[in-house]
């Protein structure tokens, strides 16, 4: 199993619909400041992570929302995808593609509130669902595999007990 | 259970004694448990002695010796909870450029076993990539440039470049 | 004491606005208060607009974002407390070269009136200073190698230089 | 009034005693991970802040004294001395140079407690001294003109109130 690609629209800085094909070995990513290599990373966490403390950088889920510039209006809702190929079946889906979208619309009623949406191949699912689907798939938020800029020396800031408690969970 | 952890827990303190003697060319490097007759009861110590240098406690390693023996670590687990996919935002800010080149090589290396994504303002290090792609700003709003050669990488952040 | 306050608030801000359209090629920045009429009860917030976007949060701004914004503020401070030596440890870490490069060269302006010591890695920074120290580790020690050339930096961190 | 020199011994890394002369103008340091260089920006602060806040990476004064190598002992002090040019006399002392150093010494009674005097050009003074002097010269530890490793964005960061306390003491 491995990501084939990222899929953006109106997430932070990527108005435009986007998409970023992942191949397999290293791939680099770079750019001035301010560019929008991180809001990759947030696009990342924003799928792989619907609980998780990591997505530091939005107050609210709406700041994820692309906010308008000086050509465009704020969006009302965004949405991101991730495309895994399945064709050894890591994730117990029965297809050699597997889509996680999740999107998030500010509410006509109450804007104030945002409301989160998954889908698993374009059918409506539920965060619960979404999250059975990467533990199956070795991929979560909280694990050792997303470093976000500047927390690379957090892992060894850990207290001792935090750090035993990781290998546990390993284990 | 108690089997169990120690089990992993010898498994990886081997592969972070080994990775850190690696990329800092001959240090030492060791996990301690408080409690070893009761290891689920107490915390993980990890110590590391650059080299040519005493055993330190790791609030007092400098800025690029903290983000090397952090590399170390993750790679260290990552042969115990192996993840198809990693993603890396400037892990070399603190590196010089020979560390920097050191932990680009071992993603490179380690790339053969799952995806690695490196967000990266550094040559050295996007120099190991199989893959690069640019990011700019343009009105406002980011941009993809398709898979970018290293060298033009100057010219475009010339450019467009100063989306501060 | 209001008056004491407004008068220096006022300075300040107008260098902040100034530097900062500068640093940051065409970007818009100001200081709001947040009781005018009080100013000594309430806080200040500090807004910034990098070019071709809206006005943001200072919380949402990029890694390197923040880094231009806080040199920005530090310069503006600058002609208002007058010190006469700064130190300044790796400022340049979240920066790409073409902010690193601006940066360096602010410094390099600044000097003419204080004395400035930048700690840096990267050779962009560095080109900008009039005189250059190398630090190496020798035998688990610290040695400071007189002063050196930009070219020769390569060639001593290529040597004994792979401290870690 | 500028600075002329910074003199070292036993302080962390530096072990031998090593003079390095501070031109005008800008002066570029660098050199290797782990070489020593932060740890120069700690000797200016070891001087300029007795009472700081800012000397975050020693948890006690001790263990900024050199703690030994495969070749050398521990050392039982350390030494650090800025040297300043004061012909305009910024410095209310009569000549041309003033030193300021500062010595801590493990007290030989109770190994856990550590020592610490201050001289100003040679002659045994007090902290309180120190701390005047450096007013004078608008030389402070907690001022904007230093800024250590990894805190660049600090400046930014604070809450708006204590943002504009600080302008407030520069009135
Ligand atoms: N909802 C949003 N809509 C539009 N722009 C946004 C939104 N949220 C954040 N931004 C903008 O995204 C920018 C930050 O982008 P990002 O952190 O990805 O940059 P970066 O390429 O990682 O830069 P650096 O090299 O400095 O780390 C900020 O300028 C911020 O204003
Ligand atoms: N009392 C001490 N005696 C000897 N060595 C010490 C002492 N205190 C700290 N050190 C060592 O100093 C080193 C850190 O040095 P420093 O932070 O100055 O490096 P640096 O050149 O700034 O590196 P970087 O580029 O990674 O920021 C550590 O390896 C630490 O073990
Ligand atoms: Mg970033
Ligand atoms: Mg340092």
């Amino acid at each position: 199993m491995h990501l084939k690609e990222i899929q953006m629209e109106n997430f932070k800085t990527f108005r435009k619909k986007v998409v970023i094909p992942i191949y397999e070995g290293f791939t680099g990513v770079t750019g001035p400041n301010g560019s929008g290599k991180s809001n990759v990373a947030d696009a990342v966490l924003f799928v792989l992570g619907p609980r998780s403390s990591k997505m530091v950088r939005a107050k609210r889920l709406e700041d994820l929302i692309f906010h308008g510039n000086d050509k465009f209006k704020p969006a009302n809702e965004c949405k991101v995808t991730l495309v895994f190929d399945n064709t050894d079946r890591t994730i117990p889906i029965d297809s050699d593609h597997v889509s996680l979208k999740r999107v998030i619309r500010r509410s006509t009623s109450d804007p104030n509130n945002t409301l989160s949406y998954f889908y698993v191949n374009g059918r409506v699912s539920s965060q619960n669902q979404f999250e059975s689907i990467l533990t199956h798939a070795h991929l979560s938020a909280e694990g050792y595999n997303i470093v976000l800029q500047g927390h690379i020396s957090e892992f060894i800031n850990k207290t001792p007990v935090r750090i035993r408690e990781e290998i546990d969970e390993i284990a | 259970r108690k089997e169990e952890f120690m089990h992993v827990y010898e498994g990886i303190d081997r592969n972070f004694k080994e990775i850190y003697q690696k990329v800092s060319g001959g240090g030492e490097a060791f996990f301690e448990l408080e409690r070893p007759d009761d290891p689920l009861s107490g915390g993980l110590h990890i110590h590391v002695r650059p080299p040519g240098k005493k055993m330190t406690r790791l609030n007092a390693l400098s800025g690029g010796e903290k983000s090397l023996t952090s590399m170390a670590f993750i790679f260290s687990v990552q042969s115990w909870d192996p993840s198809p996919f990693y993603l890396l935002d400037e892990v070399d800010q603190n590196l010089d450029a020979i560390n920097a080149e050191i932990i680009a090589k071992l993603v490179r290396e380690n790339s053969k076993y799952a995806q690695f994504v490196m967000i990266s303002l550094r040559k050295i290090s996007l120099k190991e990539a199989h893959h690069l792609y640019g990011v700019t700003l343009q009105k406002g709003e980011s941009v993809i440039l398709g898979r970018v050669e290293l060298k033009d990488v100057d010219s475009y952040e010339k450019g467009d470049g100063s989306a501060m």
